[in-house]
């Protein structure tokens, strides 16, 4: 089948418009943090925050077209990636805080009060400041996005029936779209041919820093479940169990 | 993957 009759302007504003509401945490900070009461509602923004990653997922042209097991992998896959790059971007402009929402912000100091996770608020904050030193644009961010969630699954499984072999030929050209978006957008920057694909290697190297603070939050999410240092339910505990179990 | 299945396969509003 043709590849998406989008071109890479329509597929931006598609993925543009897919872009889920800002949401608001909506509960009484009580300060100082304990660990538990932090860990409590990072995991409540987190839960309600996937419910709407999932809604732009099914937005993201393409996504539907691929099989559901396919739909369940990606999303399994890269759900952290997703969450911290919202939260990135949300912060690139507040050097030195997380945006976690409007309603949720933290300075860097403020995660002392929870074991283990000031290592990953620091790579959150470096990551995010070399977004802010590349002066990452929002058409730039939403392609990036895209990328992860078409990216996380690609090398972790070769397809064997003709069904996986066909959704997975489905996912490159969507991946190839997006990356011929991602390619539209850096070329109005106004930069020399030479310096967009300098950007572009830039912009996709930062993708292997998001993929390893995600593992590593990941990793610190089981660590406070286990301890039960917060209780993780629903949706978040599904994508949580997943990773794990495919991990152990 | 119950909740997630259900999300993924529900109508968009």
């Amino acid at each position: 089948s043709p590849r998406l009759a989008l071109t890479p302007e329509q597929f931006i504003s598609r993925i543009m418009e897919a872009e889920p509401p800002q949401i608001y945490l909506m509960e009484e900070l009580k300060k100082p943090f304990t660990e538990s009461s932090m860990m409590m509602s990072l995991t409540n923004l987190a839960d309600k925050e996937l419910v709407l990653m999932i809604s732009w997922a099914k937005k993201i042209p393409g996504f539907m077209e691929l099989s559901l097991s396919d739909q369940i992998h990606l999303l399994k896959c890269c759900w952290l990636e997703i969450l911290m790059l919202g939260l990135m971007w949300r912060s690139v402009d507040h050097p030195g805080k997380l945006i976690f929402s409007p309603d949720f912000k933290l300075n860097r100091d403020e995660g002392q009060c929870v074991e283990g996770i000031m290592e990953i608020f620091d790579m959150l904050l470096a990551a995010t400041s070399r977004f802010r030193e590349l002066k990452l644009q929002r058409e730039e961010y939403v392609c990036l996005k895209a990328m992860i969630l078409l990216n996380s699954n690609l090398c972790n499984t070769t397809p064997q029936t003709a069904e996986e072999v066909e959704s997975r030929a489905k996912l490159l050209r969507l991946l190839d779209s997006v990356i011929d978006a991602l390619v539209w957008a850096i070329s109005k920057l106004g930069l020399s041919s030479q310096q967009q694909t300098l950007r572009l290697g830039h912009l996709t190297m930062l993708l292997s820093h998001i993929r390893h603070v995600s593992n590593k939050g990941m990793d610190h999410l089981s660590t406070m479940k286990r301890k039960n240092v917060v209780l993780v339910y629903d949706l978040l505990l599904e994508m949580l169990d997943a990773n794990t179990s495919s991990s152990s | 993957h119950t909740k997630l299945l259900q999300l993924l396969t529900t109508k968009p509003e």
